[in-house]
Order: C-alpha cells, then structure tokens, then sequence
C-alpha cells in the first residue's frame, strides 16, 4: 500500500564533511554527490546535490553539466570561478565568497580555483542524476577523441595532441602545483 | 511552445536561409525563429563535408538526430566518464621506452540511409574519408525535457574559433538572445578560461593553451581538412561495407520481413561457426553417457 512507502520513506542524507566522498583527493580536496539511486526520493523532485570541498591553489577542472542546471552555494571561504557560453565568452570570472549564489546554466564551461584551504560549497542540480563531463583530465572528452581528431581538431601536432590527451593524471581535482602544494597530514 | 505559436493560418514549404562556409564543407540552416520550426520545438542544419572534411567536436543543449542523405564516413560520440576501449598496442622504439600509445571511446562507420542519435551534452564529431560530399541533415529537438535551457538550439564546440550557426539569427534580429550570448564573436567552450587556467587544468605549456583558445587557428568554419587522411583505432570489421557483405544484410533484412523462421538463428558466419563448434564439444561430452568420469 501507499501508506508502507510513502510513510516510511528516507527524508533524510547527509553529504557533508564528515560523510565518505565519492571523489578524493588529499592534496585537492572531496567530492560527494547524492542522487536519486542513493536517495529515492530525490526522483519525485528531479533534484539532486552535490557536496565538494578543494583546498587552496587547487583545481576543479573545466567541465560541464550535461542534464542538469546548477545553482551553486558557497558554505566556506573563497574561490575564483569562470564560466564560459557556448561562444566562448567567459559569463563569470570572478570570485565568489560565502554566502554567495552562482547559477551554471546546463552545458556551459566551468571551473574552480580554490582561494582557501577551507572553501566548500553546496550545489543543487535540477535533475535526479546529474551527469557532468569534464574537459580536462583522466576522464575528460578530449581524452576519449582519437589523437589525430585532437590533432586537426585543435590544430596541434601530434606530440602536442598527445600531451593535450594525457598529461593531466587526474580525474577532477587537481592538486596545487609542487611550489604551492600544502603539507599534507 | 507559447500559446498561440501553432495557430497557422497556412503553412509554407521552407528552405535554408543562411550558410556558413568552412574550409572543408558548409553548414547551412534554417531559422528556428520561424513560426512552424518553433511550434514544433526544433531546430534544422544542413550539413555538407567535402572529402578528408572533419566535422570539429561538439555537443548541443538538446538531443539530436542526424540523417545521412548521402556519402559515407566515420563518427564519434564520447560519453562522459566512459571507458576509451579502442588501445592501439603499445610500440617498443629503439633506444627509448615504450610511446605512449593511443587509446579512444568507440568509432563507427556510417552510410547513406543511417540515423545517428545523439543525446543531449555528448560531445560529436564526424569525418568524411570518402570521395562523395557527406550530406547530413540535423535535427535538434529544443522542447526535450533534457534540454533544460530556452529554446535557442546551442552547439559548443571543444575546440576552434567558429561563429555560432544558430545564434547569428539572435544577433541579426536583436533579439535575446544576444543579450544573453554576450555577442558572437566566435570561440569554443574552452577558449573564455584564463591561460592559467588552462595550464593548469591541462598540464600544458602556452603554447599549447593558445591552440586550445584557438587563437592560432586560421582555418575557416567548424568543418576542417585533413590533408594526410584521418587515422583511427578502427578494427577491420568496422571498414565501411561493400559487395558481398551489403548484399548479405539486404537478404537478412530481407529474411526478417519475411519472417522467416531462420531468423531466429545467428546471422554471421562466425556466429553458426562458433555454434558448430560448441555443438561438436556438447556432443563429444554428451556421447558418452556411459562413462561416468567423462561427464562435465
């Protein structure tokens, strides 16, 4: 009956800090997503959220919301956005603070540089599993093209497309560069 | 749509209304402000890829579906996060260790008649490796649910410095759109970041981040050349089909509107080979039922 699922079900998932991430990093930071397959009730609503905390000097790599708008909370500290449209115009470059709301429209570019070590953010995306594609790293688009598609696509050589594929070891959060690169507990 | 949008009085048969020309190809499109293309929530483009063409990477805020009137070549579609399962093997070169071999998500072929899906956000691209003009034909279906923008059609490019084909008409007419664009001075999803940024996202020197911006690319549109001739991982069952094979499909095809009862059984070759095979083995284990020790 309704009444034994509906009256009984989760209302409740935490994702922050103290919660095991889906992605980490610790030179970098954590990640962690909560979907409709973790929290079924997220369906009824098309919603679901994210979680992520980067350390200072690193990266978020650019990527994209493929089915989901994002709209974006700063919980803690500071970092530098850019978000760019489908024309290349970077719609966002600046910094956000706590307390500070920035919409991602779906599809358009973004990355994050963290400006403390103790920056953290909430996002809530506007489909029940969100997908994001990165465009840069390990699991990037322009890893998965063929290196010659890289190649002419980008105007590159082939050495130059093979770095462009494969220097960059990391899936979504990069550590700081050796210099800036925080101890590390 | 809006109310009204689809109150038509009378419809019109509508042809392209502008062309942006590449290096090698042209992409024409209709206009999705047109009151019949926006009724329907859609958005049209034409598009025609000159031998050695390759169609530059791209994704669109709505699913799309591609008809190939004519020609034949080769496509990718990357989907996020999966696994690059076409590897080149690693190549030993003397004195040196081994070269960083090459490794993508999948690469199909297609031909004249075939529809290419592609979902919403999955970055595309398309090459033409044969004589003949590839003619494909686009349709993007703004008013999908996936499509959680307006309903301006959107194509982001990874890579190069083209003009938007949809946005010029928010541009030309004012409207919007441009408001909302910034402008169109042309560009791809990557080239708005700081070199910084990039750097650092990609662990590449300048250099390499200009190219990325495509700031040194004077090459014309989204459709390139590839003089030398595009090389892929692509396993030989994969080359496009000719002869013998073609007709092979026609008569399967053939037999399946028939209903005949072979269809049931496997189609290839290898397939009933492979089925022989495993009932040679299922006899030799079953023949010898006396045998105790011999069953398995």
């Amino acid at each position: 009956g309704l009444e034994e699922t509906l009256c009984t079900l989760k209302l409740r998932h935490n994702i922050g800090q103290s919660t095991s991430p889906d992605a980490y990093n610790p030179q970098a930071g954590r990640l962690k997503t909560l979907t409709s397959l973790d929290f079924p009730i997220l369906r009824w609503l098309g919603l679901a959220a994210e979680h992520g905390s980067i350390y200072k000097n690193a990266m978020f790599v650019p990527y994209y919301n493929v089915n989901a708008n994002s709209i974006l909370y700063v919980l803690n500290g500071s970092a530098w956005f850019q978000v760019v449209d489908c024309s290349g115009n970077a719609v966002f470059n600046g910094e956000l603070n706590e307390g500070q709301v920035l919409t991602i429209p779906q599809n358009y570019a973004v990355a994050i540089k963290s400006l403390d070590d103790n920056f953290s953010y909430v996002a809530f995306k506007t489909n029940d599993i969100p997908q994001i594609a990165a465009l840069a790293g390990l699991t990037s688009s322009i890893r998965a093209l063929p290196l010659d598609v890289v190649a002419h696509a980008f105007n590159l050589d082939r050495d130059q497309a093979r770095q462009l594929k494969n220097n960059n070891p990391y899936k979504f959060l990069v550590p700081p560069p050796q210099s800036q690169l925080r101890a590390v507990a | 749509p809006q109310q009204n949008e689809c109150q038509f009085q009378r419809l019109n048969a509508l042809e392209p209304d502008n062309s942006v020309k590449s290096e090698a190809g042209t992409i024409e499109t209709w206009n999705p402000n047109n009151d019949q293309l926006r009724c329907a929530g859609v958005a049209l483009s034409r598009c025609t890829i000159q031998r050695n063409g390759l169609r530059r990477p791209f994704y669109t805020n709505a699913p799309q579906e591609i008809y190939i009137q004519q020609g034949r070549g080769i496509f990718g579609l990357i989907f996020p996060g999966c696994r690059e399962t076409y590897e080149e093997p690693q190549e030993q070169e003397q004195g040196q260790g081994p070269r960083p071999q090459d490794r993508h998500q999948k690469v199909e072929h297609f031909r004249e008649g075939d529809i290419i899906a592609v979902p919403t956000g999955v970055p595309f691209w398309m090459y033409n490796n044969e004589q003949t003009p590839v003619i494909a034909i686009t349709l993007i279906d703004t008013t999908n649910l996936d499509n959680q923008l307006d309903q301006i059609p959107r194509r982001f490019y990874l890579s190069g410095n083209q003009e938007q084909e949809f946005l010029q008409y928010q541009q030309k007419e004012g409207g919007q759109g441009q408001q909302q664009e910034g402008g169109n001075e042309g560009g791809n999803v990557l080239s708005g970041f700081n070199d910084e940024f990039l750097e650092e996202a990609f662990s590449v020197d300048r250099e390499i981040v200009r190219n990325i911006k495509g700031k040194n690319d004077d090459r014309e549109g989204s459709i390139v050349e590839v003089k030398e001739g595009l090389k892929v991982i692509s396993p030989p069952t994969l080359r496009p089909r000719q002869g013998r094979e073609e007709e092979e499909e026609e008569e399967e095809e053939e037999e399946e509107r028939r209903g005949d009862r072979r269809r049931h059984r496997p189609h290839h070759h290898e397939e009933e080979e492979e089925e022989e095979e495993w009932s040679h083995q299922v006899r030799r284990v079953r023949r010898p039922h006396h045998h105790r020790e011999d069953r398995n």
